[in-house]
Parts: structure tokens; sequence; C-alpha cells
């Protein structure tokens, strides 16, 4: 059976903003370290891995493998009726078709239960090879968002070039072209507002804007997003929650032939 | 600009 308990019920209502416009319906599949999803978006362009670790929780226990198949949106409707504050628990049994969730305000003088009918859920799982990038560039997540919602005006699609410099996104399109440079941050007193950039070697690729701007609906998770390249493979796009574990979204490039 | 890749060609 599982049984996890989070201090706060926002914290499960941003992660599925984070996913829910990718991902319709996916396995959450929980075991003694934490519960994991892997689900890729219906066209196969985006793949969203998301990390919950058991010690982010408190208290949690699972003591088998358990693949929870949810439909998103469901679930979506009844965390709805939970408070932001409130404290979360969610409960599985073994051979259950349902997942249990309470919500329980802070002086628990409300209780509320809901039942969120499971699904059968055959999902592929990919294997992601381990990959030393060439360019790791960390910056500010409200800086990503606000870039790609700008670039968006412009074009469908983004070119990002990174070089010991800084990193370039732009983006042409039928009203002209547009681009914003961030140059790397030497010494800074914000340190949420800085860019830094490890590279072994410069890179240049295209993605889709649509995509990245699913990706930033995972802003309010964490201050800092890390964009991690090689020329001509997916992009990792990760957003770290404190103490918990992370959100990854992987894009495919767009290649020439 | 160019086509779009499938993720699944590169994971598998």
């Amino acid at each position: 059976m599982l049984e996890a308990r989070l201090p706060q019920a926002k914290l499960l209502k941003s992660l599925l903003e984070a996913i829910k416009e990718l991902v319709v319906e996916c396995n959450f599949d929980c075991n003694d370290s934490g519960i994991a999803v892997q689900a890729m978006d219906s066209s196969h362009v985006a793949l969203v891995a998301l990390l919950l670790r058991a010690d982010g929780f408190d208290p949690y226990r699972c003591d088998r493998n358990l693949p929870l198949g949810i439909n998103l949106t469901s679930l979506n409707k009844i965390l709805k009726c939970a408070g932001n504050e409130d404290i979360l628990t969610i409960k599985a049994s073994d051979d259950g078709d349902v997942l249990n969730l309470v919500f329980e305000s802070k002086d628990s003088d409300r209780i509320s239960e809901y039942e969120l009918k499971l699904m059968d859920i055959d999902s592929e799982h990919l294997g992601i090879p381990d990959t030393q990038y060439d360019a790791v560039v960390s910056m500010s997540s409200g800086e990503f968002q606000r870039i790609c919602r700008d670039l968006s005006q412009i074009s469908d699609s983004i070119v990002i070039d990174v070089t010991k410099e800084g990193i370039k996104f732009s983006a042409s399109g039928e009203v002209g072209n547009g681009s914003v440079t961030l140059k790397q941050s030497g010494s800074v007193d914000r340190e949420d507002e800085a860019t830094t950039i490890e590279l072994q070697q410069a890179v240049s690729l295209t993605f889709s804007l649509k995509y990245f701007q699913y990706f930033t609906k995972a802003t309010p998770l964490s201050s800092r997003v890390v964009l991690s390249m090689s020329n001509d493979v997916p992009i990792l796009v990760e957003y770290k929650l404190d103490n918990l574990g992370y959100v990854r979204y992987y894009l495919a490039p767009k290649i020439g032939d | 600009p160019p086509p779009q890749r499938s993720i699944t060609s590169f994971f598998k």
C-alpha cells in the first residue's frame, strides 16, 4: 500500500500545473524510494520525468511497486477542492482501483476526503541515456519564462546559441526577428538572477517554442532552471524541487537532413 | 525551420 503526506497541497497542485498541458494520463510509479512519473506528450516530441523522493514526504510508506494510473484532468478536478495550505495525504491499497486524497486544514478542524478512480495505463518506459552535455546553463526561471513568452510573439521556433560569452535566444518570423542575450554574470549580489554557463563546446539548437511554453508552467516550483544542451540531441530543462526531487523535460530538437 | 524530430528517435 501507499501512504504519503505533504505539508502543503499547493506543491501537488503546482506539479500538476507543470505537466497537465503536456500529458493527459500517466502512471505515478510508487515504490519505497518515492514517486516517479515518465510520460511523453501525444506527439512524442517531448518527455516529462518527475521524481518525488520518499524523504520529501512525512511520513512516506510504500512497501511494493505500485503503478497508479491517473487521468490528470480528473486529478486536477479533485485538487481544486484542496486549499493551498491544506495538509495533503494520498493513500492507495495494493489491489485497489482508487486513490484516496485527504485534505486537512492546518488547524485540523476541516477534513475532506475524495476518491479518484484509477485506470490501467500501458505506458512505454524510455531509456534516457546518461549524457555529458556540452553546455549547461543555469538561469532565473522567471527570465526563461519571459524570453519564451516574448519570442513566441515572433515565431513558433526558437534558436538557442551558447558560447562562453553568454546564451542567446532568437526567433525569426513574418513580422521580423528578435533576440535576447544573457551574459554570463560575474559577481552578482542576487544569486537567483545570475546566469552561469558551463561550456565544453559551443552549441546551436532549434526548438519548438510551444513546448518551452508548456515547460515554463513549472516556473512557480523553482526560482532557477537549468538548460543542458549538446548539438543534435534533446535539450534537458530541469526545475529542482527543494528537498524533494525534480521536474525534468526533454525536448527533441529540430534538425535538418 | 528544420523538421521536428521525435523524442523516441533519441531515447529507446
